[in-house]
């Protein structure tokens, strides 16, 4: 086709366009090779702030990233998800791709998987997302994503305990009608 | 999120994301970037597509697969992305969220909901340069 080949993202962030795009007509790289470089590109310059490493931190102060590559024949498809401590998510997502016959990796063992695969383990806060992190837990803990809980949520941290409401509604189920006899 | 398809001269579909979920993932969590169908979905001989905006509520309706699927039959990209994000505004109307999608002939598009518009950036044979464009939602 006279339009191929062609690469479009989201957002205004063209350098990763542009860095996509090279890859794809200056070193002959594939599809694969262009869309890794171009998401490559955002994280290192965190694209917006809402690529790569510093973004918003979770109630431990750390940031996380997750990242997916996807080929169009389906030989591989190497999602990685809340992936600590290392910064190059979708380079992460690649290696998955060319070591592994994994789908999704997520949390720690992605990190650990990354690790061995030579990846730097480093910390992905940033001062900024440090501060927001120390505001956040000067500010009560608001917002923040948690519900029948104690202490209250909308005014406390953390730690939460499940409310005994949510115990006790659990136990009424269990003991409704069930037994060995109709039920397997 | 950046959401990113490539299609190479011999139309080989790639398609990828990758974010720190600053604005909409919950911090710690898992969004819906790393979700094949939802963050992106590439299918070579049909197209690729991809999504930024409130991923929790995109991801349940798995809008790239959708889009893709749609190419597959041959809708145009603008067509099919409009097919992919309906039934999220109906049932999520005050949601905010855009969708890249490009057919494997090279043909592309770009929808938006709740932002008034949507940039996004395209690099083809069409252009000399990276192009910075815009959808109106």
């Amino acid at each position: 086709s006279q339009y191929l080949p062609i690469v479009i993202n989201t957002w205004f962030v063209s350098n990763a366009t542009n860095a996509a795009w090279e890859e794809l007509t200056v070193h002959g790289g594939s599809a694969v090779d262009a869309v890794v470089a171009g998401c490559s590109q955002c994280e290192a310059s965190q694209c917006r702030g809402t690529v790569g490493f510093g973004g918003d931190p979770d109630e431990n102060g750390e940031t996380t990233l997750d990242a997916m590559i996807m080929d169009g024949y389906f030989d591989s498809l190497p999602p990685v998800a809340a992936l600590r401590m290392v910064k190059p998510a979708i380079a992460v997502a690649r290696a998955v791709m060319d070591y592994t016959e994994h789908t999704l990796l997520v949390g720690d063992q992605a990190s650990l998987f990354a690790k061995d695969m030579g990846f730097t383990v480093e910390t992905l806060t940033t001062n900024k997302s440090y501060i927001d992190w120390k505001n956040w837990i000067d500010n009560k803990c608001q917002p923040n994503f948690r519900q029948n809980v104690i202490p209250n949520p909308k005014t406390s941290c953390g730690p939460y305990k499940p409310k005994e409401r949510i115990e006790q509604h659990l136990n009424n189920r269990m003991n409704f009608g069930i037994s060995p006899n109709n039920h397997d | 999120t950046i959401g990113m398809i490539a299609i190479d001269k011999n139309g080989n579909i790639s398609a990828g994301t990758s974010t720190n979920g600053l604005s909409h993932k919950v911090p710690g969590r898992v969004g819906d970037s790393p979700l094949m169908g939802a963050g992106s979905y590439a299918m070579n001989g049909a197209g690729g597509a991809a999504c930024t905006g409130d991923g929790d509520i995109m991801m349940r309706f798995l809008p790239s697969f959708q889009a893709v699927m749609m190419m597959k039959s041959g809708m145009e990209p603008s067509l099919a992305l409009k097919a992919a994000m309906a039934p999220i505004i109906q049932y999520y109307p005050s949601f905010f969220g855009a969708m890249i999608a490009v057919s494997s002939n090279g043909t592309f598009a770009a929808v938006c909901h709740g932002y008034k518009t949507f940039p996004f950036c395209v690099a083809s044979p069409s252009f000399h340069e990276v192009k910075v464009l815009k959808v109106q939602c």
